[in-house]
């Protein structure tokens, strides 16, 4: 069990580090165990430190920098223990353009190298423009919701009615 | 383990039966503020053995049940169907499509049926935390949970690590 | 005491009613004092039921929903009890392009009603093309930060960089 | 009262002593991610008394001094200015612009001077929360708050409205 968890930690902090780097466009960080000799008792601390800057307490990240490092987190799971599914509900909401092309090419690498399938709710036309398919959700009869395939076009055309 | 379609029927706002297919790759989910996006992803998640109404936004389970509008009247009724293809441990062969379905009745409570048979909704967790991917592991990010995810106590991040080993 | 908080919870409601009406463009909500006989004891609830939509628990409303409630408690509060400084950092990043134009339009008569200045961080394009002027907050050499005043095509610009 | 303009020097991200005009209207700060705009909106908070250090995302008071980057050294002061134009009770008479500054000094504390004098954060606290724009009023709403106003507890809410009254 114990030893399990341990590698388990050592594999998701491999990936964890690579995937910041690769989100921070540089910078580094790592995960750690409050207590590597009991990893169950352990809490799961971040170090993190974007590029340029002074390693200091997470706390002190900007909030689209807290969203980088979230997101290095779940795919650094994900990489350690591939899921079928990957469910992201507006994960890009605090993060300015630049930023979310970095999480976009990630996502895109994550779902190559595992072959999961992602579901992603976004308003972000970047993002939208990256997925395989759209679905609009829309609520013409007010209150009632109904789903309905759409084009790049359409759903750039939806996020504009007022 | 493949999730292959989602189909909801008066669950939250989705009053007339929707069928969503999760293909291959990436995809979109897009729409104005309050049209539903959200309650896709909770549809996922109550199917998937969500325990906790809190979780979906609610202050009792009977909340995911469609709750009427200007136009219609309130339903008692709120199914969720998850279509899983295997191979699946025992539960589907490679290829084999199998269905499981949530059902909440307004003053009944709630129950899983997985390939037409009723199951606990600890079968159906645990289901889903061998492959990890769960009502609550790391593989459904809800609408503001990533920032908390750097926020949150050390001692509530390492749980995420063990629903992962 | 008692009775100067019963009557700023009035105005606070009237003006709440209203902005709500405005950022949903139609519904209805109020604020209910849990105890009205002892304010000081009681809990501020809100009820609130977007157009077309049924009265439900304000916990089941979505994230630009609630964002817009939000927005009307807080300007309500401002008509109540004017302010020399508002300060609004990225109260929009959870709505869609509509809300976010009647949010602009809120914010632009209450500045005009109260002689209030207004202090926005913001990522959103439409944002910052209604404000009066602008300043960029840039990080040339890293982990500093300089200000600079900009004109409306160069923070578009900077949104961009990567 | 009038806010008119706030100056930084050693706070968070701001080494360099930067200034910021607060006139009339809407005035917009914009920005890539982390570049410090929510370091100025903490700025403002600080010097009109905010005494949570988690209240600026820190653990510590003493997180608000520059601590570095890769290309400088951590310094050892902060300090935040804010001028204020009357009329202010008697702080400031009418079109009369006075001085509020904090500073803080590693290892020793922190401390606020108006007009030249040395007075206590709680007389700063109140000069403000008379005109209803305090550190923690309803007049700085920072990042991720403004949801948090609806899904937070009734009681919590209701501070707000005695902030205001
Ligand atoms: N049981 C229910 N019956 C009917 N409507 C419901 C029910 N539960 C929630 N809703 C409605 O669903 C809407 C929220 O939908 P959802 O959270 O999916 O929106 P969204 O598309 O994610 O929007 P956003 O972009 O703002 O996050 C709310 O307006 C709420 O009133
Ligand atoms: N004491 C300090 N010394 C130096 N840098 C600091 C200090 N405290 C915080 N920072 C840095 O300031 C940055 C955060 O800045 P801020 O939160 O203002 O960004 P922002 O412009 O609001 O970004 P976002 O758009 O993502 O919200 C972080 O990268 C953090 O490392
Ligand atoms: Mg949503
Ligand atoms: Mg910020």
């Amino acid at each position: 069990g114990r030893e399990r968890l341990r590698s388990v930690f050592v594999e998701v902090d491999r990936h964890f580090r690579a995937l910041f780097a690769q989100l921070f466009g540089g910078g580094r960080a790592e995960l750690r165990l409050t207590e590597p000799e009991d990893p169950f008792a352990a809490g799961l601390e971040l170090v993190a430190m974007p590029p340029g800057k002074t390693l200091q307490h997470v706390s002190l990240l900007s909030g689209g920098e807290k969203s980088l490092a979230g997101l290095a987190l779940v795919f650094a799971f994900f990489l350690a223990r591939p899921s079928p599914l990957c469910v992201l509900d507006e994960v890009d909401a605090a993060l300015d353009d630049a930023n979310v092309e970095r999480f976009l090419d990630v996502m895109e690498e994550v779902a190559r190298t595992t072959q999961t399938r992602f579901l992603v709710v976004s308003h972000h036309p970047l993002t939208m423009a990256r997925m395989d398919r759209l679905y609009g959700v829309t609520m013409l009869e007010k209150g009632v919701s109904r789903l309905v395939s759409v084009s790049l076009e359409r759903a750039l055309e939806l996020r504009a009615t007022a | 383990m493949r999730l292959t379609r989602l189909r909801l029927s008066g669950f939250k706002s989705f009053a007339d039966p929707t069928e969503i297919e999760l293909a291959d790759g990436l995809t979109g989910l897009v729409g104005p503020n309050g049209c539903g996006k959200s309650n896709i992803v909770e549809a996922l998640r109550w199917v998937m053995g969500e325990s906790s109404a809190r979780g979906l936004r609610g202050s009792e389970m009977e909340d995911v049940v469609f709750a009427g509008s200007a136009s219609r009247a309130s339903f008692d009724v709120a199914e969720v169907t998850l279509w899983i293809e295997g191979p699946c441990g025992d539960i589907a062969g490679p290829g084999e499509q199998v269905e499981l379905s949530r059902r909440i009745v307004r003053g009944v409570g709630s129950a899983f049926r997985l390939r037409g048979r009723e199951v606990r909704a600890r079968d159906v967790q645990n289901l889903f935390s061998d492959a990890s991917t769960g009502a609550r592991s790391a593989a459904i990010i809800g609408q503001g949970e990533i920032v908390r995810l750097v926020d949150v106590r050390a001692d509530e991040r390492r749980r995420l690590l063990e629903e992962a080993a």
